[in-house]
């Protein structure tokens, strides 16, 4: 019936409004929404705590994450436009239990194999995983030659899993080009988008790896039996990068302001004149402007 | 002041060079108009410097003032703020007058570190204002 039609509508909008109120927040958090759900800033406010006491993180990975905030923003915080508009979010994991399990190789130069176990417990709902990276780093002692070619043998392992028997084959992936950084460490980037997609998708806690990473100079001709193969030593086990696209209102969506001047939320912004009026009159009462004339 | 007047010759009633800037800034535009404000912060000021890493500055800036009597668009007001300022003046002073407060705003990066030591880069949405507009 029309009334409860109507009813129906106001209690929709009332939802939607509970929905779309992200300073709602004040209310408990159910259990769906991960202590991550809230940014900081608010989790301060909410909780009112300066920030609750934390790991120290590892300093060459916090060292990468300042020179990456260096290149995404500026001093004051402002986000620059020279990084893909798509993900918003970067988020680095170390390694919080690893053992080698084989020694490396001097004559094939393949490091040592660490077992790798990172936690994701920060990683949201709302966040979607769009690449993921392992971020090797090296000591300044290894002085690579211009073009090195690493293999990164790489084993997903479901955690909790006894290590003698991983549970899916190994998979192995070829590193073809060496990221240089004007620091005394030098990175190697590894993607690994593809095996974590599903488990991060599948919201896994966890993720349980073992590596190893064989690098030779990359020449046109074999190598042959007299080239030493590269003596790489890992400094530290690798950390785990995930570029991602926060959807929650909170966080800044820059596809959407290159593609829309303006955001739902800035509609009730300022109109630009009595010229935008008649726009707004139209769609405010939707009745044909022919034959209405103000 | 009558005796005053009665000493002095009356003068021939020249208006006073008009002065448009002075004219409009005296009746049409108050003093401490509705503008952006700059409020410079560090996070070490809230003691949030053991989480918040960059940046270490922060302008989140504000707006403050009076909105003056004919909003018109100047602030990209709509038309119920001038509405609004006739209840108050002429019906009912307890309707408040329009205020000022921001109308855009822009995003802000920040570098965090989470309570188990990973590191998030994230940008959130409306951390700072950029306009102002009376409401």
């Amino acid at each position: 019936s029309q009334a409860s039609r109507g009813e129906v509508q106001i209690a929709a909008g009332a939802e939607w409004e509970a929905e779309a109120e992200p300073w709602s927040m004040v209310k408990p958090l159910d259990k769906k929404d991960r202590p991550g759900f809230l940014p900081p800033l608010f989790k301060v406010l909410y909780n009112g705590q300066g920030g609750a006491p934390r790991q120290q993180p590892d300093s060459r990975a916090l060292r990468y994450m300042k020179r990456l905030y260096k290149s995404y923003a500026t001093k004051e915080g402002i986000p620059k436009s020279n990084r893909s508009p798509l993900y918003n979010t970067v988020r680095l994991f170390t390694s919080c239990a690893q053992h080698e399990q084989a020694p490396g190789d001097q004559v094939t130069g393949t490091s040592a194999s660490v077992d790798l176990l990172f936690h994701l417990d920060h990683v949201t709902a709302v966040e979607h995983l769009l690449k993921s990276v392992l971020l090797f780093t090296f000591s300044n002692s290894i002085s690579f030659p211009a073009a090195v070619k690493c293999v990164c043998n790489l084993v997903m392992k479901e955690p909790g899993f006894p290590s003698r028997n991983p549970r899916r084959a190994p998979s192995s992936f070829t590193l073809t080009s060496q990221l240089e950084f004007p620091k005394k460490y030098k990175w190697i980037e590894v993607d690994v988008t593809a095996p974590l997609q599903p488990l991060v998708a599948s919201n896994k806690r966890s993720v349980h790896m073992s590596v190893n990473l064989t690098c030779v100079k990359d020449q046109p001709q074999p190598p042959s039996a007299r080239d030493s193969p590269l003596n790489v030593t890992l400094l530290v086990p690798p950390s785990l990068l995930l570029y991602l696209n926060d959807t929650s209102a909170q966080a800044h969506h820059r596809w959407y302001s290159l593609h829309y001047k303006r955001r739902p939320s800035q509609n009730a912004g300022p109109k630009r004149g009595l010229s935008a009026c008649p726009q707004g009159e139209k769609s405010a009462e939707g009745v044909r402007p022919s034959h209405h004339r103000r | 002041g009558r005796e005053t007047i009665g000493l002095e010759l009356p003068k021939p009633l020249v208006p006073a060079p008009l002065n448009l800037s002075e004219y409009f800034k005296r009746f049409l535009f108050p003093q401490n108009e509705c503008e952006l404000h700059d409020f410079r912060l560090s996070f070490s000021q809230l003691k949030w410097d053991n989480w918040i890493v960059a940046p270490h500055r922060y302008n989140p800036r504000y707006c403050k003032g009076d909105c003056p009597r004919a909003v018109g668009h100047r602030y990209g007001s709509p038309v119920h703020t001038l509405v609004q300022n006739i209840i108050h003046e002429k019906l009912d002073s307890s309707v408040p007058r329009p205020s000022c407060v921001p109308a855009k705003y822009s995003p802000l990066s920040v570098l965090t570190i989470e309570p188990d030591g990973s590191i998030a880069y994230k940008e959130y949405e409306d951390m700072i204002a950029t306009k102002c507009t009376c409401r």
